[in-house]
Protein backbone atom coordinates (compact mmCIF):
# COMPACT_ATOMS: atom_id res chain seq x y z
CA UNK A 1 0.00 0.00 0.00
CA UNK A 2 1.14 3.79 -0.44
CA UNK A 3 3.13 5.11 2.26
CA UNK A 4 1.22 7.15 4.56
CA UNK A 5 -1.94 6.55 2.65
CA UNK A 6 -5.19 6.62 5.00
CA UNK A 7 -8.49 6.05 2.90
CA UNK A 8 -12.06 6.43 3.77
CA UNK A 9 -12.98 2.71 3.31
CA UNK A 10 -9.56 0.64 4.41
CA UNK A 11 -10.55 0.30 8.12
CA UNK A 12 -13.61 -1.68 6.93
CA UNK A 13 -12.01 -4.08 5.06
CA UNK A 14 -9.78 -5.38 8.28
CA UNK A 15 -13.06 -5.86 10.63
CA UNK A 16 -15.00 -9.07 10.95
CA UNK A 17 -18.01 -9.44 8.71
CA UNK A 18 -20.57 -8.77 11.48
CA UNK A 19 -18.82 -5.65 12.22
CA UNK A 20 -18.41 -3.90 8.85
CA UNK A 21 -22.31 -4.63 8.81
CA UNK A 22 -22.86 -3.15 12.35
CA UNK A 23 -20.97 -0.24 11.68
CA UNK A 24 -22.32 0.37 7.69
CA UNK A 25 -25.44 0.31 9.20
CA UNK A 26 -25.21 2.72 11.92
CA UNK A 27 -23.59 5.05 9.76
CA UNK A 28 -26.43 4.27 7.09
CA UNK A 29 -28.85 5.43 9.99
CA UNK A 30 -26.67 8.63 11.32
CA UNK A 31 -26.79 9.47 7.89
CA UNK A 32 -30.44 9.81 6.33
CA UNK A 33 -31.32 11.57 9.74
CA UNK A 34 -29.05 14.06 9.20
CA UNK A 35 -29.67 14.51 5.45
CA UNK A 36 -33.42 14.66 6.92
CA UNK A 37 -32.67 17.03 9.67
CA UNK A 38 -34.64 14.71 12.37
CA UNK A 39 -32.60 14.26 15.84
CA UNK A 40 -33.94 10.79 16.18
CA UNK A 41 -36.34 8.58 14.09
CA UNK A 42 -39.59 9.31 14.15
CA UNK A 43 -42.14 7.90 16.13
CA UNK A 44 -45.29 7.68 14.63
CA UNK A 45 -48.25 7.67 17.07
CA UNK A 46 -51.29 7.69 13.78
CA UNK A 47 -50.30 6.61 10.80
CA UNK A 48 -52.77 8.19 7.70
CA UNK A 49 -54.70 5.50 6.46
CA UNK A 50 -53.15 4.18 2.98
CA UNK A 51 -56.32 5.75 1.20
CA UNK A 52 -56.14 8.99 2.63
CA UNK A 53 -52.61 8.66 1.28
CA UNK A 54 -53.24 7.47 -1.77
CA UNK A 55 -56.28 9.73 -2.56
CA UNK A 56 -53.99 12.83 -1.61
CA UNK A 57 -51.53 11.45 -4.19
CA UNK A 58 -53.51 11.16 -6.85
CA UNK A 59 -55.63 14.52 -6.20
CA UNK A 60 -52.24 16.27 -6.16
CA UNK A 61 -51.40 14.49 -9.23
CA UNK A 62 -54.09 15.53 -10.84
CA UNK A 63 -53.88 19.13 -9.55
CA UNK A 64 -50.35 18.99 -10.80
CA UNK A 65 -51.32 17.74 -14.30
CA UNK A 66 -54.03 20.47 -14.56
CA UNK A 67 -51.41 23.47 -13.46
CA UNK A 68 -49.16 21.36 -15.91
CA UNK A 69 -46.62 22.14 -12.53
CA UNK A 70 -43.68 19.71 -11.60
CA UNK A 71 -45.00 15.92 -11.02
CA UNK A 72 -45.52 15.08 -7.62
CA UNK A 73 -46.75 12.36 -6.14
CA UNK A 74 -47.93 10.07 -8.17
CA UNK A 75 -51.29 8.29 -7.03
CA UNK A 76 -49.40 4.78 -7.08
CA UNK A 77 -46.59 6.07 -4.75
CA UNK A 78 -44.13 5.51 -6.16
CA UNK A 79 -41.53 7.89 -5.90
CA UNK A 80 -40.12 10.04 -9.06
CA UNK A 81 -37.09 11.92 -8.35
CA UNK A 82 -37.56 15.57 -7.78
CA UNK A 83 -36.51 18.11 -10.15
CA UNK A 84 -32.97 17.70 -9.65
CA UNK A 85 -32.27 21.10 -8.34
CA UNK A 86 -28.48 21.55 -8.06
CA UNK A 87 -28.20 19.53 -4.90
CA UNK A 88 -30.50 21.72 -3.54
CA UNK A 89 -32.94 19.38 -0.87
CA UNK A 90 -36.91 20.02 -1.76
CA UNK A 91 -39.89 18.83 0.27
CA UNK A 92 -43.19 17.82 -0.63
CA UNK A 93 -45.06 17.70 2.51
CA UNK A 94 -48.34 16.42 2.72
CA UNK A 95 -50.24 17.53 6.17
CA UNK A 96 -53.36 15.91 7.04
CA UNK A 97 -55.97 18.08 9.20
CA UNK A 98 -56.60 17.67 13.00
CA UNK A 99 -60.26 18.54 14.02
CA UNK A 100 -60.32 21.16 16.54
CA UNK A 101 -63.23 23.47 17.81
CA UNK A 102 -66.73 23.17 16.56
CA UNK A 103 -70.16 24.38 16.16
CA UNK A 104 -73.21 23.18 14.29
CA UNK A 105 -72.03 25.48 10.82
CA UNK A 106 -68.26 26.32 11.53
CA UNK A 107 -65.45 23.82 12.13
CA UNK A 108 -61.75 24.18 12.93
CA UNK A 109 -58.78 22.36 11.45
CA UNK A 110 -55.13 22.63 12.87
CA UNK A 111 -52.13 21.51 10.43
CA UNK A 112 -48.80 21.19 11.99
CA UNK A 113 -45.51 21.34 10.13
CA UNK A 114 -42.46 20.22 12.08
CA UNK A 115 -39.98 22.27 13.84
CA UNK A 116 -36.82 20.75 11.48
CA UNK A 117 -38.92 21.81 8.13
CA UNK A 118 -40.19 25.32 9.74
CA UNK A 119 -36.85 26.44 10.77
CA UNK A 120 -34.32 25.79 7.50
CA UNK A 121 -37.07 25.67 4.71
CA UNK A 122 -38.69 27.93 2.26
CA UNK A 123 -42.16 27.39 1.34
CA UNK A 124 -42.34 27.11 -2.83
CA UNK A 125 -46.12 26.86 -2.74
CA UNK A 126 -49.36 25.30 -0.26
CA UNK A 127 -52.66 24.32 -1.44
CA UNK A 128 -55.20 23.41 1.03
CA UNK A 129 -57.33 20.81 -0.27
CA UNK A 130 -60.99 20.12 1.08
CA UNK A 131 -63.60 18.07 0.10
CA UNK A 132 -67.41 18.73 -0.08
CA UNK A 133 -69.94 16.88 -0.33
CA UNK A 134 -73.13 19.15 -1.31
CA UNK A 135 -76.73 17.83 -0.82
CA UNK A 136 -78.54 20.17 -2.72
CA UNK A 137 -78.08 21.30 -6.73
CA UNK A 138 -77.53 25.05 -5.83
CA UNK A 139 -74.27 27.34 -4.84
CA UNK A 140 -73.40 27.02 -1.23
CA UNK A 141 -71.23 30.32 -0.10
CA UNK A 142 -68.34 29.11 2.43
CA UNK A 143 -66.33 31.06 4.38
CA UNK A 144 -62.81 30.20 4.93
CA UNK A 145 -60.52 31.61 7.47
CA UNK A 146 -56.54 31.08 7.57
CA UNK A 147 -55.87 31.99 11.43
CA UNK A 148 -52.64 33.09 13.75
CA UNK A 149 -51.70 32.93 16.56
CA UNK A 150 -51.80 36.97 18.00
CA UNK A 151 -48.47 38.06 19.23
CA UNK A 152 -49.45 36.71 22.95
CA UNK A 153 -49.79 33.80 21.37
CA UNK A 154 -53.18 33.30 23.78
CA UNK A 155 -55.65 34.44 20.83
CA UNK A 156 -56.13 33.37 17.53
CA UNK A 157 -56.29 36.58 15.11
CA UNK A 158 -57.68 36.43 11.05
CA UNK A 159 -55.01 36.80 8.51
CA UNK A 160 -57.17 36.21 5.66
CA UNK A 161 -60.94 35.34 4.90
CA UNK A 162 -61.91 34.11 1.60
CA UNK A 163 -65.62 33.24 0.08
CA UNK A 164 -65.44 29.83 -1.81
CA UNK A 165 -68.65 29.07 -4.03
CA UNK A 166 -69.33 25.11 -3.39
CA UNK A 167 -71.70 24.05 -6.35
CA UNK A 168 -71.03 19.88 -6.42
CA UNK A 169 -70.18 17.38 -4.26
CA UNK A 170 -66.08 17.35 -5.12
CA UNK A 171 -62.08 18.93 -4.39
CA UNK A 172 -61.89 22.68 -3.65
CA UNK A 173 -58.59 23.61 -3.16
CA UNK A 174 -57.13 26.78 -2.03
CA UNK A 175 -53.80 28.85 -1.74
CA UNK A 176 -52.22 29.20 1.38
CA UNK A 177 -48.52 29.37 0.57
CA UNK A 178 -48.20 33.08 1.97
CA UNK A 179 -49.79 32.00 5.05
CA UNK A 180 -47.82 29.08 5.77
CA UNK A 181 -44.50 31.07 5.08
CA UNK A 182 -45.35 33.86 7.31
CA UNK A 183 -46.18 31.49 9.65
CA UNK A 184 -42.63 29.82 9.46
CA UNK A 185 -41.36 33.41 9.39
CA UNK A 186 -42.81 33.58 12.81
CA UNK A 187 -41.48 30.23 14.08
CA UNK A 188 -45.17 28.61 14.43
CA UNK A 189 -45.68 25.48 13.19
CA UNK A 190 -49.47 25.38 13.34
CA UNK A 191 -51.72 26.47 10.55
CA UNK A 192 -55.38 26.97 11.56
CA UNK A 193 -58.25 26.71 9.10
CA UNK A 194 -62.03 28.10 10.49
CA UNK A 195 -64.62 26.86 7.83
CA UNK A 196 -67.93 28.35 8.26
CA UNK A 197 -71.08 27.77 5.77
CA UNK A 198 -74.88 29.29 6.51
CA UNK A 199 -77.03 28.03 9.10
CA UNK A 200 -79.35 27.03 6.80
CA UNK A 201 -80.49 23.19 5.64
CA UNK A 202 -78.30 21.30 3.14
CA UNK A 203 -75.39 22.98 3.41
CA UNK A 204 -72.23 21.51 2.46
CA UNK A 205 -70.83 18.90 4.47
CA UNK A 206 -67.05 17.98 4.91
CA UNK A 207 -65.77 14.53 4.16
CA UNK A 208 -65.67 12.69 7.58
CA UNK A 209 -62.51 12.31 9.83
CA UNK A 210 -61.21 9.01 8.66
CA UNK A 211 -62.66 9.26 5.60
CA UNK A 212 -60.11 8.81 2.75
CA UNK A 213 -61.26 12.37 1.57
CA UNK A 214 -60.38 14.07 4.56
CA UNK A 215 -58.57 17.56 4.23
CA UNK A 216 -54.90 18.37 3.91
CA UNK A 217 -52.72 20.61 2.42
CA UNK A 218 -50.26 20.05 0.41
CA UNK A 219 -46.85 21.60 0.83
CA UNK A 220 -43.68 22.20 -1.88
CA UNK A 221 -40.58 23.71 0.22
CA UNK A 222 -36.70 23.84 -0.25
CA UNK A 223 -33.81 23.28 2.05
CA UNK A 224 -32.01 26.64 2.75
CA UNK A 225 -28.62 25.94 1.54
CA UNK A 226 -25.92 27.65 3.80
CA UNK A 227 -24.33 30.08 1.76
CA UNK A 228 -20.90 28.49 0.64
CA UNK A 229 -18.03 30.27 -1.30
CA UNK A 230 -16.83 28.17 -4.20
CA UNK A 231 -13.36 29.10 -4.99
CA UNK A 232 -11.67 27.59 -8.34
CA UNK B 1 -16.27 1.77 -12.62
CA UNK B 2 -15.73 -1.89 -11.25
CA UNK B 3 -18.23 -3.81 -8.72
CA UNK B 4 -16.22 -5.51 -6.25
CA UNK B 5 -15.78 -9.41 -6.88
CA UNK B 6 -14.85 -12.46 -5.18
CA UNK B 7 -11.55 -11.36 -3.56
CA UNK B 8 -10.12 -8.34 -6.08
CA UNK B 9 -8.10 -5.96 -4.19
CA UNK B 10 -8.14 -3.08 -6.59
CA UNK B 11 -10.21 -0.30 -6.20
CA UNK B 12 -13.69 -1.04 -6.55
CA UNK B 13 -18.35 -0.58 -5.28
CA UNK B 14 -18.97 -2.89 -2.99
CA UNK B 15 -22.40 -3.33 -2.68
CA UNK B 16 -24.58 -3.08 0.57
CA UNK B 17 -28.05 -2.81 1.43
CA UNK B 18 -29.61 -1.63 4.27
CA UNK B 19 -33.71 -2.77 4.34
CA UNK B 20 -35.26 -1.01 6.45
CA UNK B 21 -37.69 -3.62 7.88
CA UNK B 22 -34.80 -5.56 9.15
CA UNK B 23 -33.70 -2.35 11.51
CA UNK B 24 -37.16 -1.42 12.38
CA UNK B 25 -37.60 1.37 10.43
CA UNK B 26 -39.90 0.27 8.23
CA UNK B 27 -43.03 2.10 9.87
CA UNK B 28 -41.96 5.62 9.12
CA UNK B 29 -40.29 5.37 5.86
CA UNK B 30 -43.05 4.71 3.64
CA UNK B 31 -40.88 3.89 0.26
CA UNK B 32 -38.86 2.89 -1.06
CA UNK B 33 -38.35 -0.81 1.18
CA UNK B 34 -34.30 -0.18 1.80
CA UNK B 35 -31.07 1.98 1.14
CA UNK B 36 -28.05 0.78 -1.33
CA UNK B 37 -25.38 2.10 0.50
CA UNK B 38 -22.65 0.60 -1.80
CA UNK B 39 -19.08 2.17 -1.08
CA UNK B 40 -16.02 2.22 -2.21
CA UNK B 41 -12.94 0.04 -1.56
CA UNK B 42 -9.53 -1.54 -2.98
CA UNK B 43 -5.93 -0.35 -3.13
CA UNK B 44 -4.78 2.20 -5.79
CA UNK B 45 -1.34 1.43 -6.74
CA UNK B 46 0.61 4.42 -8.69
CA UNK B 47 0.14 2.83 -11.89
CA UNK B 48 -3.70 3.32 -11.47
CA UNK B 49 -4.26 6.70 -9.78
CA UNK B 50 -6.21 9.08 -12.20
CA UNK B 51 -6.56 6.38 -14.81
CA UNK B 52 -8.95 8.56 -17.68
CA UNK B 53 -12.15 6.97 -16.78
CA UNK B 54 -11.35 7.11 -12.90
CA UNK B 55 -11.63 10.89 -11.33
CA UNK B 56 -9.26 11.53 -14.59
CA UNK B 57 -8.80 15.53 -15.10
CA UNK B 58 -6.41 17.97 -17.00
CA UNK B 59 -4.45 17.47 -13.70
CA UNK B 60 -4.49 14.05 -13.29
CA UNK B 61 -3.07 13.57 -16.75
CA UNK B 62 -0.05 16.42 -15.32
CA UNK B 63 0.43 14.89 -12.28
CA UNK B 64 1.04 11.18 -13.98
CA UNK B 65 3.64 12.58 -16.25
CA UNK B 66 5.52 14.14 -12.70
CA UNK B 67 4.96 10.19 -11.25
CA UNK B 68 6.30 9.17 -14.03
CA UNK B 69 9.76 10.85 -14.28
CA UNK B 70 9.59 10.95 -10.16
CA UNK B 71 8.85 8.42 -8.07
CA UNK B 72 9.39 10.49 -5.12
CA UNK B 73 6.78 13.37 -5.97
CA UNK B 74 4.22 10.45 -6.49
CA UNK B 75 1.52 11.22 -4.00
CA UNK B 76 -0.94 8.84 -2.49
CA UNK B 77 -3.81 8.05 -3.87
CA UNK B 78 -7.86 6.41 -2.88
CA UNK B 79 -10.58 4.80 -4.14
CA UNK B 80 -13.54 7.18 -4.22
CA UNK B 81 -16.90 7.47 -5.12
CA UNK B 82 -16.50 9.22 -8.76
CA UNK B 83 -20.55 8.91 -9.85
CA UNK B 84 -23.34 9.31 -7.33
CA UNK B 85 -27.28 9.35 -7.41
CA UNK B 86 -29.82 10.64 -5.31
CA UNK B 87 -31.67 8.42 -2.51
CA UNK B 88 -35.78 9.33 -2.67
CA UNK B 89 -37.88 8.81 0.41
CA UNK B 90 -41.54 9.07 0.77
CA UNK B 91 -41.44 9.19 5.07
CA UNK B 92 -43.85 10.79 7.86
CA UNK B 93 -42.27 13.02 10.12
CA UNK B 94 -42.53 13.48 14.17
CA UNK B 95 -46.43 15.51 13.42
CA UNK B 96 -47.34 12.15 11.11
CA UNK B 97 -46.78 14.67 8.22
CA UNK B 98 -46.39 13.06 5.05
CA UNK B 99 -42.88 13.93 3.22
CA UNK B 100 -41.04 13.35 -0.10
CA UNK B 101 -37.91 14.38 -0.50
CA UNK B 102 -34.62 13.52 -2.60
CA UNK B 103 -31.12 13.28 -0.83
CA UNK B 104 -28.41 14.38 -3.35
CA UNK B 105 -25.72 11.95 -3.71
CA UNK B 106 -27.05 9.44 -1.36
CA UNK B 107 -26.16 6.43 -3.58
CA UNK B 108 -22.86 5.39 -4.74
CA UNK B 109 -22.50 4.08 -8.62
CA UNK B 110 -18.84 3.96 -9.59
CA UNK B 111 -15.60 4.55 -7.96
CA UNK B 112 -12.22 5.07 -8.67
CA UNK B 113 -8.82 6.09 -7.96
CA UNK B 114 -8.16 9.55 -6.80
Amino acid sequence: APKGVWCPAWGLEALAPTTQRDILIALAKQSILSKLRLPDRPNITQATSRAALLTALRRMRAQHMDTAGSPGMPHDGSIPHLRPGMGVQEYEILSFAESGFSTSHSVRLHFHFTRELAGNTEILQATLYLFWVVPGPRTHPVTVRLLQPDPTGLNMTVASETQLEVQRTGWATLDVGRAVQSLFGQGSQMLTVELEVAEDWGSPLLAGHGDSHWPFVAAQARARMPHRVQRR
Amino acid sequence: GVDCSGDSRMCCRKEFFVDFKEIGWEDWIIQPEGYHMNYCTGLCPLHMAGIPGLAASFHTAVLNLIKANNADAAVDSCCVPTQRRPLSLLYYDQDSNIVKTDIPDMIVDACGCT
